[in-house]
């Protein structure tokens, strides 16, 4: 069973994908994320650091027996069970798929969005209604796909739930209201089964899901 | 805080402008 | 043995991944990529292709049993042997690094600076600068990376040097002209290595590495 330290900034979404493979696989997870243990934008630029992380970036992880690894799916990966890692080749395969359409399709809308209401980016109305229009096609998909599933792989939580449930969490969170969520009931439903799982709740805490869309912070 | 730490994170936003503009040469070279 | 076909348009890189993998792992793959088998533009339009495909984008794969995948990473994964994927876990997460570094690290400044070259985007010099720098930093990663190691994990060929040659392609053929390439011998040395292979040039051919760096073609 893997055991080691993931180093990140603390409410890093990229870092929960690890966090709450973890807590399915009982790997045993120390997150160094605050002072002394890990400064971020300090620690991770120390020679010490970027010997063992090249890019200097966070989530980074390593074991007691020294390994090093740096990409968050690889990481969520390394301390997932094989349950969550999918236990036939298509099934794993497919976990795979939606993690690659986590990142490609799910993060540059959802960021595009996001970002200007939470005042770390520049409010651009066309990009904002591009990124809107972005995220209703990945709520389509993934409305389409669960008619017919509980979880998007197989019959139980797996490494594809909690990437993708990690990367909607900031749209959910901030701009999915009740009104712009309404027509994709299935994956609302996905979303509130996923982050009730006891592994979610550990690492997530409560989860409010968006009341009122925010709008940029000027 | 958080979004401090969040503003540091490299993502590709003109993501989906690439993806298009690939789409259209590649449907352009295929006719 | 996975068998199928592998829907995309002729020379895309990301199929390339998956080809190359059904090239060491004996999978039976049929390629659509041209009339009438497959047009792009139109047949990944088809209602037939989207309700398989709901993306619509390409490559896209189609077991002979039915099994359906898309994102070229699952597929090149669902291709390939376990040789190929990383035969202990710190392999095969090892594997999953790459494949990630190289969709979110080598990717954006790639197509920033060869989409120009090749007449997909407008130029802009400020970002054609920006992504040479970007590169830059790559290659130094890979080349530290690769003064301990013939390829990227373990002691042969994996999934991961297969998705970092494939995401280097067009820089190396386009752009890295010897003066560029000049400070990173190792990855000049591991990719030409990895497209002589005989499982490499089967899907590749003759990859010519640049000569002269393209300029933006107006």
């Amino acid at each position: 069973m893997a055991a080691g330290t993931l180093y990140t900034y603390p409410e890093n979404w990229r870092a929960f994908k690890a966090q709450i493979a973890a807590q399915y696989s009982g790997a045993h997870l120390k997150v160094a994320s605050t002072a002394p243990a890990f400064t971020f934008g300090q620690t991770n630029r120390t020679p010490a650091f970027l010997n063992n992380f090249p890019l200097g970036k966070v989530p980074a992880f390593q074991g007691d027996d020294g390994f090093c690894l740096f990409e968050s799916n690889a990481i969520a990966y390394y301390l997932s069970s094989d349950a969550l890692r999918g236990s036939t080749p298509q099934d794993s395969a497919q976990v795979l798929q939606w993690v690659s359409f986590a990142d490609s399709e799910i993060i540059p809308p959802a960021s595009a969005w996001v970002f200007p209401t939470l005042g770390i980016m520049q409010f651009n109305k066309q990009a904002t209604e591009q990124a809107k229009e972005e995220v209703k096609r990945v709520l389509t998909v993934l409305h389409q796909h669960l008619n017919t599933h509980t979880f998007l792989v197989g019959e139980r939580v797996s490494l594809a739930d909690i990437s993708v449930v990690c990367s909607l969490l900031w749209l959910y969170k901030q701009v999915l209201d009740p009104s712009f969520r309404q027509p994709f009931p299935n994956v609302t439903r996905w979303f509130v089964t996923c982050i009730n799982q006891p592994q979610f709740k550990a690492v997530l805490g409560e989860v409010k899901l968006c009341e009122k869309m925010a709008q940029f912070d000027a | 805080m958080t979004a401090e730490f969040l503003a540091q994170e490299k993502i590709w936003f003109d993501k989906l402008r690439f993806d298009e503009a690939e789409c259209r040469f590649y449907e352009r070279m295929n006719g």
